[in-house]
């Protein structure tokens, strides 16, 4: 099992190999690589030879085949449709956020219970906000896979087994709340905490 | 140096522990915070003992002791003001955020350069909106360290300057641009798209 860490830092290599590709750049060292993320060159040597051997030994990495390669192991080398649940503030920060669909994010449908929001289209991308009896419906239509949770935590759980029966593989959860998934479908909890922790910590251990 | 990945599991170690202390538990195994938090039982060990030694054979770890000594080494046995500059949706999620304030977070003030949103006061613990022009005043008397930054992207470096000047040690930026900041400030990024990235890849790779 790879564990989650390096999944993370593959997820970073690409979002500088499209920015070096985006800049006409054609072969980046891992010094460079280093340089430029803030990680350890060693860690990244030993990160891409985990997946087989990209580098041409005094040359470096050629930037679009290591890229293309990274997207394949990471399963981003095609379009995902996503939904959100919960069109409140997180929510629409996160459908504005322009990244999303640079890197093949798209979010097809948002549902809330306001009704002052249903039939409305929200974010930047006029995204169009359905009542949650649509769900399966729409997850259906869009072959969605993963949802996005943005519902206060009271409502999480309720939310969650809507998820379920409507064949959701995945669930990237934002409510403060442990939630109790079955086993065929994955959550992963998003805690912004953790990057404030990961701020004081690097600001105290000066 | 401590790697980002342990420390990332150190905040999610606490966070479990203020739960499990919250429900009276005094103390706890290795396995069940594996069962609890996802992670691997020996990954664990390993970073607790890393620290020190905390857990007693065949008992395991007193759920107390080895909080305060987590946040300890995290810096985060203390309280912390922050600010925010940017008062739009992602500023106001994060501004009305509960699990921010009881882990000790305050942010003191938001900045934006809005005229419709300065003199006001938003999110869940109305905190007051003030021009840029009050910055330094504010970091000051609030004796505050670190700083989020919820602004577009094209207004991160010209705010970044402003922030280095009030001399603030830290920015958790959430705008997508490479910051260059000068070498008495730390940078974290944070970048929701690795979010989906893991979450693809937890699928994929079934
Ligand atoms: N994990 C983090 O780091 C982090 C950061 C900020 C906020 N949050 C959490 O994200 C969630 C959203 O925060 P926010 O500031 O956007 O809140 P918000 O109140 O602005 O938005 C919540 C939205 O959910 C909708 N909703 C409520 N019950 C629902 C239901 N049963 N089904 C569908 N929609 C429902 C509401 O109508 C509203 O539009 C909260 O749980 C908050 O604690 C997490
Ligand atoms: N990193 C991530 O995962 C992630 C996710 C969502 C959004 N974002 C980013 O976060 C930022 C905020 O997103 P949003 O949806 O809240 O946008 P928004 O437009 O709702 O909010 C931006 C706020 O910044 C203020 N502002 C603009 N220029 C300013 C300046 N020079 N000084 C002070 N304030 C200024 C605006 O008045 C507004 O209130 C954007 O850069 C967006 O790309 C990042």
């Amino acid at each position: 099992k790879i564990p989650e860490a390096t999944i993370k830092r593959l997820s970073i290599y690409n979002r500088i190999l499209n920015e070096l590709s985006r800049d006409g750049i054609e072969v980046v060292s891992s010094a460079r690589l280093s340089e430029i993320s803030g990680l350890n060159a060693a860690q990244i040597r030993k990160d891409l030879t985990y997946f087989g051997e990209f580098g041409v030994r005094g040359v470096g990495y050629f930037v679009t085949h290591l890229r293309d390669n990274i997207k394949k192991i990471l399963g981003i080398n095609r379009q995902w449709n996503l939904i959100i649940i919960g069109a409140g503030k997180l929510g629409q920060a996160i459908l504005s956020y322009g990244n999303l669909k640079s890197q093949g994010y798209n979010i097809v449908a948002a549902f809330d219970n306001d009704p002052s929001k249903i039939g409305t289209k929200i974010g930047a991308y006029n995204t169009p906000v359905y009542p949650l009896t649509k769900l399966k419906e729409i997850v259906r239509k869009n072959t969605v896979k993963i949802a996005i949770l943005t519902t206060p935590a009271v409502a999480a759980h309720e939310v969650l087994t809507m998820l379920e029966e409507a064949n959701v593989e995945g669930v990237i959860n934002f409510a403060p709340v442990k939630l109790n998934p079955s086993k065929n479908i994955k959550i992963s909890y998003v805690d912004l905490v953790t990057e404030f922790d990961k701020m004081v910590f690097k600001i105290s251990s000066e």
